[in-house]
């Protein structure tokens, strides 16, 4: 059953400075933590079941909550995947998209099917021993609304391995 | 070559190849040039001393010097180039790197950092700063947001409504930073964006300072009961600082624009399977 409440009652206890500036005791911090954890699941059930209603077309969905490490099983693995860009914005905005994908070349579409520029860089390897790759491409979006790209990884390795000046030194 | 450059049509960023660091940014539209060099540095945190028992904890932000101590002399960097962005990774230690990045058509420096697990096996604890340094003439002044509202004029060892007795060289020289923080010499500003709430501060002319990350082994007294310490192995944090230099005349315009894009970022959802038109209908 979906519900949003409990994030929301969540959210709330987390407004508290302590949530955010290290003025809590760990034991506290483990249950801000504990408490966003577990309203995260209801509403994300939520948000599937208001998706399904709004495609006529359940299926299932899934959240990632490692994007923001680099981290994103979709784009890394898939051969064919479409990225939605949703800009809260009431202006045209122009964004570089950056994704973790899988070393190889990309052609990517914009919304009218055009393609559009893109290249795949290499991630400095103290991020991560497990993601090198990052994929990069403009979109642009519409004030208050979306546009959506499609990625397709071609087959055969990156050709795009970008020039690399490394000027080690040794330590004084 | 003895410097490197990025740069696109707007913005040229200049490195020393000696120190890996930063030296020069040009704003290529508006002919303007301004000697930065900015790296990251640390305050050791005071566990108390003759003038006060007061530690740097959770609530308090107490170093125990006023000069912070560099993390690095140089930096070990690399070159990425592509027709779509262009990057500087500068490796300053083995818990301190930082990715400078300039992409096609855009008017801002992007400095994505990522400091820890800070190391406190020395028995020091730590607040690092990353700090740009510019001949600016400031005259002791810089600028901070309230809450993403209202900028305000912050000046050295001073407060508005009252004489201040300064005892905190540098803490009580820290302010909020929500958004924003910038200097200017009257012709020109150096602004610096944030992409979450940090302190900072301008204790010298030109200078301009953000922490961003803090780790301590005392704590301070003020009810926690426990050192701002994490176990094991201790926080990475990363983060982005966006960097703009520009006249007075249109910066508010400038870091206004830029502030709503980082705050309201556009959200990705992701889909597997091919090309789908979208149809309104």
């Amino acid at each position: 059953l979906g519900d949003s409440a409990p994030l929301k009652e969540a959210m709330a206890v987390l407004q508290h400075h302590d949530a955010v500036s290290g003025t809590a005791k760990q034991n506290v911090v483990d249950d801000y933590a504990k408490q966003l954890a577990a309203a995260w699941g209801p509403c994300e059930v939520l948000m599937s079941n208001a998706l399904a209603g709004l495609s006529h077309y359940k299926q299932n969905f899934s959240f990632c909550r490692e994007l923001n490490i680099s981290i994103c099983p979709v784009s890394q693995k898939s051969e064919r995947f479409r990225v939605t860009i949703y800009n809260p914005l009431g202006r045209k905005v122009d964004q570089m998209v950056r994704l973790p994908v899988s070393e190889g070349n990309f052609f990517v579409k914009d919304p009218n099917d055009k393609n559009v520029s893109s290249n795949v860089v290499i991630v400095p390897s103290s991020y991560s021993k497990t993601y090198q790759w990052e994929l990069l491409f403009p979109a642009s979006v519409p004030a208050l609304g979306f546009s959506t790209y499609s990625v397709t990884k071609m087959s055969g390795r990156n050709e795009q391995v970008p020039s690399l000046l490394s000027r080690p030194r040794k330590p004084k | 070559s003895r410097v490197l450059v990025i740069e696109n049509e707007y913005i040229r960023a200049t490195f020393d190849s000696g120190t890996g660091f930063l030296m020069k940014i040009e704003n290529k539209e508006q002919n303007l040039s301004l000697p930065v060099s900015q790296s990251f540095f640390w305050y050791n945190a005071s566990v108390g001393d003759d003038k006060s028992s007061q530690a740097s904890g959770a609530y308090i932000f107490r170093p125990s010097a006023r000069k912070p101590l560099p993390v690095s002399h140089w930096a070990q960097i690399s070159l990425v180039k592509t027709a779509l962005v262009q990057e500087v990774h500068q490796n300053f230690s083995a818990w301190c790197f930082q990715v400078i990045r300039l992409y096609k058509d855009q008017r801002h420096l992007e400095l994505e950092w990522t400091v820890g697990p800070i190391p406190v096996k020395d028995d020091w604890g730590k607040e690092v700063i990353s700090r740009f340094d510019t001949p600016m003439k400031t005259k002791g002044q810089f600028f901070t947001d309230s809450n993403g509202r209202e900028i305000m004029k912050r000046r050295d060892n001073y407060r508005p409504t009252w004489t201040l007795n300064q005892t905190e060289p540098v803490a009580g020289n820290y302010y909020p930073v929500n958004t924003r923080i910038y200097i200017t010499d009257g012709q020109m500003q150096l602004t610096v964006l944030t992409d979450r709430s940090q302190g900072g501060s301008s204790l010298q002319n030109g200078s301009l300072e953000l922490m961003v990350h803090r780790r301590l082994l005392v704590d301070d007294g003020r009810g926690v009961m426990e050192p701002l310490l994490e176990t094991d192995t201790g926080d990475k944090v990363r983060g982005r600082h966006l960097v703009l230099l520009s006249s007075v005349r249109d910066a508010a315009a400038r870091h206004r624009l830029l502030a709503e894009q980082e705050v309201l970022a556009p959200q990705l959802m992701l889909a597997l399977g091919g090309s789908s038109p979208y149809h309104s209908q």
